[in-house]
């Protein structure tokens, strides 16, 4: 007999005990988690998505991914959290519950299964994917500089050796593909959030380009609730705004790519940073994010809800 | 497997533009094989950057030179990965 409650979730995973977990959360909420494949890694590794559904054909639906950049453990650790988080308050939150009545979920929690299992076994701090590069000797793309959004512009390197290398063209990354042609192919993904660490930021569109987008005002008034909400708990600062007036100019990111084919509710979030550890926050951590960060992206959720379009 | 022992991170503040184009040209030169946890953006936003050991030398010079204020983030990268891999091993015993 299995079951999510033993599972440590104050702990970092390999990716084999991430998929394993998966097919335990859909044993104990069958009628509400599936697993579903979406495609496979460079390295023939399987792209899973799990699928929150109350059932209803063709429901608009709701995109969340961590783990991106595989080094950044703290984002799928925070994912298995959430998935389990969402299972659980179902019929009990009435957010939750009218969220799922209305929508389904998608949440791919290990986006770059590659590299993070790299990570697990030979470098820790690997950001990319491992495809090889044609001329070079370095491996890997940068996945968040690959999406056809503003591809190739200054705000992301030419050079394969580079850790924002963007790839040969945009889409190259099947790790990429898999999620456009998913999205794409729904037709009905009204919200994205992509789940990064780790400097406390909530950003949304655009990142390649200064001009605004047309729902800023409505978009930042949003990441403005949502952090206020997430520092209720600990009192986590975080800084939001569009990516390029908050960060950097970053070319070919997916929220623009979301953006740009019609997902009016974008987001990249940069979880917490304790100022002392970067990428290596440490697994006591683990649960103090997640909770933070649980009504920020709830209150996202919430207001695609209530704002259909 | 990477090991990254004597590597360190340092947590750098630029205070001008002409520090962010001095910080970019760093991570420009490749024999130092230096990675931006948080790259140079704009003066007042904080870099991290890790520089392996035999590099380190050759950046904190670079910084005082020029006059960039920094701290050190991490003290030593390894260290830190040999705690969280005890941390890993215990959980999964227990």
């Amino acid at each position: 007999e299995r079951s999510t409650s033993t599972f440590d979730f104050a702990s970092y995973h390999t990716l084999d005990e991430i998929y394993d977990w998966m097919d335990i959360l859909v044993d104990n909420h069958p009628s509400l988690v599936s697993k579903i494949q979406i495609g496979q890694s460079y390295e023939n590794r399987p792209l899973y998505v799990l699928k929150f559904s109350t059932g209803g054909p063709n429901r608009p639906a709701i995109w969340l991914d961590t783990g991106i950049h595989a080094r950044e453990w703290i984002t799928p650790a925070t994912g298995i959290w959430t998935a389990n988080k969402i299972a659980e308050e179902y019929g009990r939150d009435p957010s939750v519950t009218a969220i799922l009545d209305s929508m389904d979920i998608f949440f791919e929690i290990v986006t770059n299964p590659d590299g993070f299992a790299f990570t697990h076994s030979n470098n820790r701090l690997w950001r990319k994917t491992r495809s090889t590069n044609t001329g070079s000797h370095c491996i890997g793309v940068d996945p968040n500089r690959n999406w056809d959004a503003g591809f190739g512009g200054s705000g992301s390197s030419s050079n394969p050796c580079s850790e924002t290398y963007r790839g040969p063209y945009a889409h190259s990354e099947r790790e990429v593909k898999a999620i456009v042609d998913f999205i794409r192919g729904h037709r009905k993904v009204k919200l994205v959030i992509s789940i990064h660490s780790y400097s406390q930021m909530l950003l949304f569109p655009y990142g390649y380009k200064t001009a605004p987008v047309p729902d800023h005002q409505e978009l930042n008034e949003l990441a403005k609730k949502a952090v206020s909400d997430l520092a209720a708990l600990y009192g986590t600062k975080y800084t939001y705004g569009s990516m390029v007036d908050t960060i950097y100019m970053a070319d070919g990111t997916s929220i623009d790519w979301a953006y740009d084919n019609g997902v009016k509710y974008a987001f990249s979030f940069e979880l917490r940073d304790t100022g002392r550890y970067g990428f290596l926050l440490p697994s006591t951590q683990i649960i103090p994010t997640a909770t933070e960060t649980w009504p920020a992206l709830l209150d996202i959720m919430v207001h695609v809800l209530e704002h259909p379009y | 497997e990477k090991l990254f022992v004597g590597d360190q991170v340092l947590h750098i503040m630029a205070s001008n533009e002409e520090h962010i184009t001095l910080l970019r040209v760093l991570g420009e030169q490749e024999e130092l094989q230096l990675d931006f946890w948080r790259h140079p953006t704009s003066p007042g936003h904080p870099v991290d950057l890790q520089v392996p050991f035999p590099s380190l030398q050759a950046v904190k010079i670079f910084l005082e030179v020029n006059n960039i204020s920094y701290s050190i983030m991490i003290e030593d990268v390894q260290e830190l990965l040999n705690e969280e891999k005890k941390t890993m091993k215990k959980s999964r015993r227990v």
